[in-house]
């Protein structure tokens, strides 16, 4: 199935 | 900061409690706000109480409390939903909070106090994002159709396309979908569905993540999905009269 992905591919530190 | 009923504090920890074990709780003269990530770091959670929520607010300075999230759901819960919640951070010793429940009519009066932690929390910076499609619906057709395709697979995709929406899942021995149109019949405002989107899109979700944000449908009547296929989904609960909201950013499973 599909891999989750985690946030930081899409946030970065403020 | 004094809330007239403590119950839209124990519908926020509720909603937040799954994901979060603890939380710094940024107060300034806006109001409290907290941001916080699961130990997987693939759900965001951001909770904004502005002045408008409280009877009486007042921060003479800026402040950041360090909340364990479990002896805080202990204390509340000592809480009547319709008692009156005072909160007291003093700036002279920030080791703890005080917290106080008052029961008008029943003249009774409970005070507890609550340890403060040190937390590094890191803050991430969500850009503002210019979605491909925005969904808003009732909060609790959202949480049914959450829970109920949860049953069916451990994958929720939500697409959107001139059809409407369509949330699927897909399990080893079923599959299930639904489908969502725009309504415009129906003449109550949480009662609508309204879908917009520059481009159809489909992006694939953990349906167990999704189940824990929809526990945020206590706090609000509707709930808004943003979605674009280079950010994770935006999961935004407003709360009446400009109380404040409760938005989660999920990312997405990628094939």
């Amino acid at each position: 199935g599909a891999k989750q992905v985690t946030l930081d591919a899409f946030f970065g530190p403020r | 900061a004094r809330l007239p009923r403590s119950a839209v504090l124990k519908k926020i920890l509720d909603s937040v409690k799954d994901l979060v074990k603890e939380t710094n709780w940024d107060c300034n003269e806006e109001g409290m706000s907290m941001q916080a990530l699961d130990t997987g770091r693939i759900v965001l959670v951001e909770v904004m109480l502005r002045e408008a929520a409280f009877e009486s607010y007042a921060c003479e300075v800026p402040m950041t409390l360090g909340i364990d999230m479990e002896p805080f759901g202990k204390v509340l819960r000592c809480a009547g939903g319709d008692e009156k919640v005072t909160i007291k951070a003093s700036r002279n010793d920030q080791d703890h909070i005080e917290l106080v429940f008052e029961n008008e009519e029943k003249e009774r009066m409970s005070a507890f106090e609550l340890k403060l932690m040190d937390i590094d929390g890191e803050h991430m910076a969500v850009p503002d994002a210019e979605w491909g499609a925005e969904i808003s619906m009732p909060s609790s057709e959202f949480k049914k159709i959450v829970m109920d395709l949860a049953e069916i697979g451990s994958d929720l995709t939500i697409a959107v396309s001139k059809l409407g929406v369509t949330f699927t899942a897909q399990g080893n021995n079923c599959k299930g979908s639904m489908v969502l149109q725009p309504s415009t019949a129906v003449d109550k405002k949480s009662e609508q569905v309204a879908i917009s989107f520059t481009e159809p899109l489909e992006m694939t979700f953990a349906a167990p993540y999704m189940k824990m944000i929809t526990k945020a449908a206590a706090l609000s009547s509707t709930v808004t999905l943003s979605l674009d296929e280079a950010c994770p989904i935006c999961v935004r609960y407003e709360m009446e009269d400009n109380a404040g909201h409760i938005k989660y950013y999920l990312a997405p499973k990628e094939d």
